[in-house]
């Protein structure tokens, strides 16, 4: 069970603070607008009301013992900028920063967050994924970089079987599932033997770099 | 190659106009601000100004012929839900709109929306997964009697690697994550040459029959 805390209730920082919650971590939520930390406390831990850019207060809450620290003041920077540097003084170990623009993002980890989060442009990238990729049907992501994809069998691999592709020498990829067309219901853990038709959807797991290499060329 | 439109043009519509753009799509980018619309002119097919509110102008783009509509109109819920409607009456195939809370997007959905993107829940929503690894991989749904369990390397495996324990054959199972322990991070996709330690995690896909018997004896 992890220790979080979140500082800034706009809608990524709310949302955050109670999905933590709901997962059965501690959540201490903190947000200089009473009314928002109201919102929070049936969904949290420990809520808050207190201006992040003090150092005094947020060093009081222990706040470097924390697993991590989700930071989303909004798009005024020099809030988050400033916050960031106090919560890296105080010696934070895991900073989650959402910025708000690509310049944003780019100071904020010079300042020292671990990590960017920007949801807007985030969303937009997986949408034109999602849209733009020919065979891609479906995808869940997995952790930072993997995910598991649908996705129509290439032209050059029909005809072959899937221990002749090698698919997990060659690009790291695991079949998991194999359908054999739009209706037809999903055969999990193919065997190798499995030849490849026309129309097949597979299932694959792998890194997000190297399912996009099984892009049509 | 898909011809896509961009209603909307604050932080998500702009990016995924660019994006779009820069992968290569046939990009109509539209706002009612003439700033917006200007600095996505380079990133865009073409950029145009007007009021989504408005239905002739919008009919006049042929926009039902687009592969994908998507419409990010901000918080103004009145807005997004009136073109929402009037897209829907002119034939968009696939609308994909912004929501900016819950109950926003059920009422787009309602109205006609084929997809809804709520960004600031869905990027809290990763990290609350990424964050609390353990049940990221849980509940993946794979055919009816299949599942992706969690279970921890039974005695009698330990000191084998994968490759030597030859789980497909025998079980038809996959093994398609391990984490070595509480605090480490889930490693995808493991080698076949990796040996099973005491207290290491495996992330094991197949049928629930087949899983049960790697149960300890
Ligand atoms: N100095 C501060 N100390 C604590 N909280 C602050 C401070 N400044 C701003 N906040 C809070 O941070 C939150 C920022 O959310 P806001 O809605 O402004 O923007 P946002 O993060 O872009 O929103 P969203 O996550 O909805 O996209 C607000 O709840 C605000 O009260
Ligand atoms: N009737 C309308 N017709 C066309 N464009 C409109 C109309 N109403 C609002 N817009 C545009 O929609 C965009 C909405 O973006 P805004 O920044 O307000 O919110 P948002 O979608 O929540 O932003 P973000 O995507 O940055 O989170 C603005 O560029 C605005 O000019």
């Amino acid at each position: 069970m992890a220790q979080v805390a979140v500082i800034g209730l706009g809608r990524f920082g709310f949302h955050a603070a109670s999905l933590f919650h709901e997962a059965g971590h501690e959540v201490l939520a903190i947000d200089i607008d009473p009314g928002r930390v109201q919102r929070i406390r049936d969904h949290s831990t420990q809520a808050v009301v207190l201006d992040a850019r003090e150092v005094e207060p947020l060093g009081a809450l222990s706040i470097p013992d924390f697993d991590a620290v989700i930071l989303s003041l909004g798009t005024r920077v020099d809030a988050s900028a400033l916050v960031t540097l106090h919560l890296k003084d105080l010696g934070v170990r895991r900073l989650i920063v959402k910025a708000t623009s690509a310049d944003h993002a780019r100071l904020l980890e010079k300042i020292g967050a671990s990590e960017i989060v920007f949801p807007e442009r985030d969303a937009a990238e997986r949408l034109v994924r999602r849209l733009s990729d020919v065979n891609l049907i479906d995808f869940i992501p997995l952790g930072e970089d993997h995910s598991l994809r649908q996705v129509t069998a290439p032209r050059r691999f029909l005809g072959k079987s899937l221990v002749e592709l090698r698919l997990r020498n060659r690009f790291g990829l695991q079949v998991v599932g194999i359908r054999h067309g739009e209706k037809a219901t999903v055969r999990v853990n193919p065997g190798p033997e499995t030849v490849l038709q026309e129309g097949d959807v597979l299932f694959v797991l792998g890194r997000d770099g190297d399912l996009d290499r099984l892009k049509e060329e």
